[in-house]
């Protein structure tokens, strides 16, 4: 059988794309599937009691797992395929071994299936979790999905959480608020606390063990459309990690890509803490990012990767379209440090941070 | 900014928060 395998990784080749030594070229996995490449993610893959952390590529019609050969290789080990509906994204759910979720749809969210790998490599496994109008969807911490639904009127947001076997164990509601939840964050430590983002410039936050909407926070219209990508509490506070809409771009020297807010839950009052900009000379805004431990990283408008250390509170590393194509999409491996940069045509750069 | 002006903060917000919300 032709087996399709990465290229290996010529480290030397791509020091001229980077102006930092913060990231370092690992390898890079070349789809051949021919369509546009829309995602990638990280899981872990057990087998014979070895954990093994392996990289998810999704394309319009195709998800791939890639297995680790060394540490700089991969192989394409296993793909699903889909035939009416594309892939939208994927949906890594923590806590879970050989299972992966994607969502399906062409503008919105039609669908979601549960991608199980097979122990034997042959049977295409995948289970039709949920089907509909579907707004938002999120893996949660203790092998929970969370996903809103439906029209305004009749809106549901529902946990499941998967069995040991990928199956559904439980379901549960949370009481819906009277705005449509456009995207869902958990709250870093405190795993029965989730919040929610709205289409009304709104922060929900739920008690996930009872179901229980705790308080809807009414943030600044400047903030419409903004993802949380990451949640805390300290000191009776809670803290997001928002992308910056920029709607004032140009109005402004600073060029905001991720905010820091603080929210008194108790109260309601909430306040911008910190801007997270980009050098000055650098242009584009925000297209897509991912945010891990107090690392940000972010697609621009301009085609380059930009990354900043929340701590540090400033940009730490630029990486600017590589073979003259620009990047699409971002995200940072939840098995291990690495970034996972994509090009639409199927192109995924693995990088480890330094 | 100056998060002193969000008012009283509790730190069992979440705990407190759970039992004033409606079941």
């Amino acid at each position: 059988r032709l087996v399709e395998q990465t290229e290996m990784a010529d480290p030397s080749a791509c020091d001229d794309s980077l102006n930092s030594h913060d990231l370092q070229l690992v390898s890079k996995l070349k789809s051949a599937s021919g369509s546009c490449s829309v995602d990638v993610s990280a899981m872990w893959w057990e087998r014979a009691g070895v954990k093994e952390s392996c990289i998810i590529t999704a394309c319009e019609y195709v998800v791939a797992l890639w297995k680790p050969l060394d540490a700089k290789r991969w192989k394409k080990n296993y793909t699903w395929h889909f035939k009416e509906i594309p892939v939208l994204q994927i949906v890594p759910v923590p806590d879970v071994c050989n299972l992966v979720c994607v969502a399906l749809g062409n503008l919105e969210i039609r669908e979601l299936r549960a991608l199980l790998c097979p122990c034997d490599d042959k049977s295409d496994k995948q289970v039709l979790l949920k089907s509909g109008n579907i707004e938002a969807v999120a893996g949660l911490t203790k092998r929970r999905l969370v996903s809103s639904s439906g029209t305004l009127d009749d809106q549901q947001v529902e946990v499941m959480t998967f069995a040991e076997d990928g199956g559904i164990n439980e379901k549960h509601f949370l009481m819906p608020p009277e705005e449509a939840v456009t995207t869902f964050a958990e709250v870093q430590g405190m795993e029965e606390t989730l919040l929610g983002t709205t289409g009304m410039s709104s922060i929900v936050i739920w008690n996930l063990k009872t179901g229980q909407l705790l308080k809807k926070v009414h943030i600044d219209e400047s903030y419409h459309g903004s993802v949380c990508h990451k949640a805390y509490s300290d000191m009776g506070l809670l803290f997001l990690v928002l992308n910056h809409p920029c709607a004032k771009d140009g109005q402004s020297l600073e060029k905001p890509v991720f905010q820091l807010i603080a929210i008194n839950p108790k109260t309601s009052l909430n306040v911008g803490v910190m801007l997270y900009c980009l050098p000055h000379g650098q242009a584009g805004r925000f297209l897509e990012g991912d945010v891990k431990d107090h690392f940000a990283a972010a697609v621009l408008t301009s085609g380059t990767i930009a990354i900043w250390d929340l701590l540090l509170g400033h940009c730490t590393a630029l990486l600017p379209p590589v073979s003259d194509q620009n990047w699409s999409f971002v995200k940072w491996s939840s098995t291990d440090s690495h970034l996972l940069a994509g090009q639409k045509d199927g192109n995924i750069f693995v990088y480890r941070c330094t | 900014c100056n998060v002193t002006d969000l008012g009283p903060i509790s730190l069992n917000w979440f705990e407190e928060l759970s039992s004033e919300a409606p079941p």
